[in-house]
């Protein structure tokens, strides 16, 4: 009977991970291995591709359009401009690349438009969180606290399937953008992705599938030494419940893959360096770039976070 | 509590029952 709820537990968090989030692995390596014939990826990898990105990505229709809206990211923010989704929710959010405009602005404006992308994801990570069996019965504060500690792991996570060695997906898996276009932004731009192409490479060796991701992710947010926490055991309680459906799941799933739950743990304890030195150089780019704005959402998780 | 006011808004945003 345990080994029946733990492997109900994996069913119900997978439906609620292929619920919640728009762009899972599975499509992903579709797109990445070549596999979807006449809707391969628009290639970012300089400049002049950037600026048609920018007309491909208008023309084409965007997926997941009916998607539900962030009512409550422009309610809390109202007139927020640069929360921008739904229907005309493209990698450069409402602005248009004229062409005529200074070259330092390009990256600003890039990095301003992922910042909407990745508040969007914080939204769609929790509803996921939410849907954790356990995870609303907790303290409030502590809700908070483990979004605010786990989410930034959680999109790393995500990001993964979207990479391999040459560039990511991005913009709903409708543009390819290569790594050494990313490595020759300005300063210290062009440090930014770098540190995910290396953790992503090695991640996507692990092989992890849809099913497997949903968990790992629960146990990512379920994290019981998280700083501030006020209740532990219940949600200490709860991990181990999610670790051991974890692992069960793994021996289902992976027979011949020795170790692995060990090497998922392991990367659990690297991903918080990854999230430091990421939190570091946001607040590098506060401080460096006068005409940035950080987004409200992101400006509240990454304030005294390490 | 003010310190993450839409965090909060986030988590308590009630969604229409979750149909898994």
């Amino acid at each position: 009977p345990e080994a029946a709820d733990l492997r109900a537990l994996a069913r119900h968090l997978f439906r609620a991970y292929l619920k919640y989030f728009p762009l899972t692995k599975q499509p992903t390596r579709a797109i990445l291995s070549g596999k979807t014939g006449d809707n391969a990826p628009c290639v970012i990898h300089d400049m002049k591709s950037l600026m048609e990105g920018e007309q491909f990505i208008n023309c084409r229709q965007m997926p997941f359009q009916e998607q539900q809206q962030t009512s409550v990211l422009t309610a809390a923010h109202g007139g927020l401009t640069e929360v921008h989704m739904g229907s005309d929710y493209g990698v450069w959010g409402m602005t248009s690349i004229s062409g005529q405009e200074p070259q330092n602005a390009v990256e600003l404006r890039f990095f301003q438009s992922c910042q909407s992308r990745s508040a969007e994801a914080v939204r769609e990570v929790t509803e996921f969180a939410k849907s954790i069996p356990g995870f609303t019965d907790l303290d409030l504060n502590d809700q908070v606290t483990l979004l605010k500690y786990g989410v930034i792991e959680v999109l790393i996570i995500m990001m993964s399937p979207l990479m391999n060695k040459d560039g990511t997906l991005i913009s709903y898996g409708q543009i390819f953008m290569t790594r050494e276009f990313l490595k020759s932004l300005r300063k210290p731009f062009c440090q930014m992705m770098e540190p995910k192409f290396e953790f992503s490479v090695k991640f996507n060796t692990l092989e992890l599938d849809d099913s497997d991701m949903a968990l790992f992710l629960a146990c990512l947010i379920l994290r019981g030494d998280r700083p501030g926490l006020l209740n532990v055991k219940p949600i200490e309680k709860l991990q181990e419940t999610v670790l051991h459906s974890l692992e069960l799941q793994l021996k289902l799933n992976h027979p011949d893959s020795l170790q692995l739950f060990a090497k998922l743990l392991q990367k659990m304890t690297d991903l918080r360096q990854i999230v430091t030195d990421h939190v570091h150089l946001i607040q590098l780019l506060k401080k460096t770039e006068v005409d940035m704005c950080l987004h409200p959402l992101l400006q509240e998780i990454m304030k005294d976070l390490y | 509590k003010e310190k993450h006011k839409i965090l909060h808004q986030l988590l308590q945003n009630s969604t229409s029952p979750v149909d898994l």
